[in-house]
């Protein structure tokens, strides 16, 4: 527990963008393909938004280390972190 | 919003341009902080049935449900996961977790973008008039991804995610980041799926000015709207004790009896304030035994709201305030509602008024706030923005944003034109943008009161009318920006991000951001024609116009200011038989002699006419 409240605290939330046209087709739906590419990184880690007209990919929260990491899994184009934006 | 139609040419009660159908077919989607339902802007009434391609909803949450929407409001979602997981749960006791805008400026847009027509509507009896949005039948659907500690990008990605799920025709953000790449600017990466569905996405330019590149939402598919100001003024003036007179704006419209008629004693907040601060007005900063019973001078700048700043000045005991404007926002004016006699100054006579104030041993000033009047100079009342506003304004004075008038034009484009591209209507809005009034006087720069550049007011001022009937269009389709992209060396992956799918630019081909068929043209010439952006003293752009308007033969013009560049177009005629038919053009610019080294920017313009259009478009020439 306190190991998931330590990275919890050092995580920041990412916008994970894929290759949807890259989904094995071991997978049924991108979902499961994006959830999985996830699992790879963090066993905690939840898709906070599954994105599919915007943009093809997903929102989490992630260690900077874990982010680094799933930028490096198969069919991951970026992984950016969050920004705040202002009205103007 | 009692003024900006008449402005636009679009009339108060008789509409230039008919109202059809397919007008109110139109749905914008507006991303901002949400919407408050019980606005008479979001009257229903006399507006059919629900456009059916909608699959949107009116989702519940906080002080919200589903029966806060109607025919004008069909849909209303809120997006908050985002910002709950880097700030926390939202604490309802201070904003609601729901559609419902709790800070104003969601209604704000929403309503000058689209809002129904209200009459008898005014701030404290100022600018008495008629109300409405730009697209008045039009019908809106609100996200709110903003809350009080910002808008978060995957709150806003989700909201475009949902807004081309449900089928909106226009999508328009207030909001934006700093310039980054656009593979990394979510407003960016979203608006090229929306973009793709043919949705127009309406973006602020960002208002940051007067500094240089300080603009936001830049990316080329989006329409990228710069506020303006229009005819009304809201004059307030300052007198001196040393009999000096000064013009600011000011809507103060408190109790009369308040403002001094007499000389009162004048400070600088900056020498009534131990912090370093000072004179910023911020909250608690003010001394109250040096202030009380006297006109405070405060410096704007920003860091708190221009309304705020007179709170302060109030709460500590002032008797009014005048705002000065600094170098960050030059001579703009903005008139704000204060709460106690105030006006707002610009740069110049700020500079004056300080050194009366800090050389007379004994300053003293009045404030007379004055009724509305039409004036060319402009100035831009707005939404307060103030949390401490307590004296239930419905109605905020008339929102000069172009970007309402472009989601007029745009809604009444897309009914009347509903097979054209959003290329397609942004350049019928920018190519039948003025730079000049009517008087033959230039658009001037509010910040320096000198005539603008299209660095400043970009194509120009929108003319809603106009757009509606270009003549001709630049038009653009998805493979033109990923040519684009590919000019801007773009990796396959970083396009992939962007524009959700494998393209591979051709290495063969030589991609040019020139080539892009957009309404205006840029180049920088490299210092002595060697290094910079092109290396060549000839640059050569090509360009399709596309006829959108009876048959006819179109004529171009140049104008230049430069003597340094030549510019040519070939062929000088064109000849249009039909509809949508397309003919091609070149501009060439050509480096004369050699370049001075104080070259500074020089503008220029294209323009093609048939006799009854003009399709207009700036040249802007660098150098490095």
């Amino acid at each position: 527990a306190a190991a998931v409240d330590k990275n919890d605290v050092a995580s920041t939330t990412y916008i994970v963008h894929m290759a949807k046209s890259e989904m094995p087709t071991s997978f049924d739906h991108h979902t499961h393909w994006y959830d999985s590419s996830l699992k790879t990184v963090s066993d905690s880690a939840e898709m906070m938004y599954i994105y599919s007209n915007a943009i093809h990919g997903f929102s989490t929260k992630l260690t900077p280390e874990q982010a680094e990491s799933l930028q490096s899994q198969p069919g991951v184009l970026s992984v950016l972190p969050e920004l705040n934006n202002e009205l103007h | 919003t009692t003024r900006t139609p008449e402005f636009l040419g679009l009339g108060q009660t008789t509409e230039t341009i008919p109202q059809s159908n397919s007008e109110s077919d139109v749905i914008i989607g507006v991303l901002d902080t949400g919407v408050w339902p019980e606005s008479k802007s979001f009257d229903d009434t006399g507006l059919g049935p629900v456009p059916g391609s909608w699959k949107g909803a009116c989702e519940s949450g906080t002080n919200f449900n589903s029966s806060n929407c109607n025919r004008k409001l069909i849909g209303a979602r809120y997006f908050a996961k985002g910002y709950e997981a880097t700030l926390g749960p939202i604490e309802t006791s201070k904003e609601s977790k729901s559609p419902r805008d709790d800070d104003g400026h969601g209604t704000h847009t929403a309503s000058t973008a689209a809002g129904s027509v209200v009459s008898d509507a005014s701030l404290f009896g100022y600018a008495l008039g008629t109300a409405r949005g730009m697209a008045p039948r039009a019908r809106i659907a609100a996200y709110k991804v903003c809350w009080v500690g910002g808008c978060f990008s995957s709150d806003i990605v989700a909201a475009i995610d949902q807004a081309i799920a449900d089928n909106v025709n226009v999508l328009s953000m207030s909001l934006g980041g700093g310039m980054s790449d656009y593979f990394r600017d979510s407003v960016a990466i979203g608006a090229f799926s929306a973009m793709e569905k043919g949705i127009l996405i309406s973006c602020s330019a960002g208002n940051a000015g007067p500094s240089t590149y300080s603009l936001s939402n830049s990316a080329p598919w989006i329409t990228t709207v710069g506020a303006g100001t229009l005819d009304r003024d809201f004059p307030a003036f300052v007198s001196l004790g040393n009999g000096k007179n000064f013009s600011g704006v000011s809507l103060y419209r408190g109790n009369s009896n308040a403002a001094p008629t007499t000389l009162t004693p004048f400070v600088y907040a900056g020498n009534a304030s131990n912090a370093t601060s000072g004179n910023l007005c911020m909250m608690g900063t003010l001394i109250p035994e040096q202030v009380k019973g006297k006109i405070v001078m405060c410096d704007r700048r920003g860091v708190n709201a221009r309304v705020q700043k007179g709170a302060v000045v109030k709460a500590a005991g002032g008797a009014g305030m005048i705002l000065a404007n600094t170098a960050a926002n030059g001579e703009e004016l903005v008139a704000d509602a204060h709460l106690l006699p105030a006006t707002a100054v610009g740069q110049q006579n700020a500079d004056v008024i300080k050194s009366y104030l800090f050389k007379d041993p004994n300053p003293t000033a009045t404030i007379l706030c004055q009724h509305p009047s039409w004036v060319v100079r402009g100035c831009r009342p707005h939404w307060t923005g103030d949390r401490c506003e307590t004296r239930g304004v419905q109605y905020y004075l008339g929102d000069v944003n172009v970007l309402s008038a472009r989601e007029r034009a745009s809604g009444a484009a897309e009914g009347a034109h509903p097979e054209w591209s959003p290329a397609a209507i942004r350049s019928a809005l920018m190519t039948t943008a003025y730079t000049a009034y009517k008087n033959g006087q230039k658009l001037q720069d509010v910040a320096t009161g000198k005539p603008s550049t299209p660095f400043d007011h970009g194509a120009g001022h929108v003319d809603p009318v106009s757009a509606l009937n270009p003549g001709l269009v630049y038009d653009l389709t998805v493979d033109d920006y990923l040519n684009f992209l590919c000019a801007l060396n773009y990796s396959a992956s970083e396009i992939n991000s962007l524009a959700k799918r494998s393209y591979t630019c051709d290495k063969k081909k030589k991609y040019s951001v020139r080539d892009l068929n957009y309404p205006s043209f840029a180049v920088n010439f490299g210092s002595r024609y060697g290094g910079g952006t092109t290396s060549s003293n000839v640059v050569k752009y090509t360009r399709t116009l596309t006829n959108v308007g009876p048959p006819g033969t179109y004529k171009a013009s140049v104008t230049s200011e430069s003597q340094l560049v030549k510019i040519s177009v070939e062929p000088e005629t064109l000849s249009f038989s039909q509809a949508n038919e397309k003919k091609v053009y070149t501009v060439t610019l050509s480096a004369v002699g050699s370049v001075p080294a104080n070259a500074v920017n020089s503008f220029g313009r294209v323009e093609w006419s048939d006799g009854k259009h003009i399709v207009g478009s700036p040249i802007a020439i660098s150098w490095s």
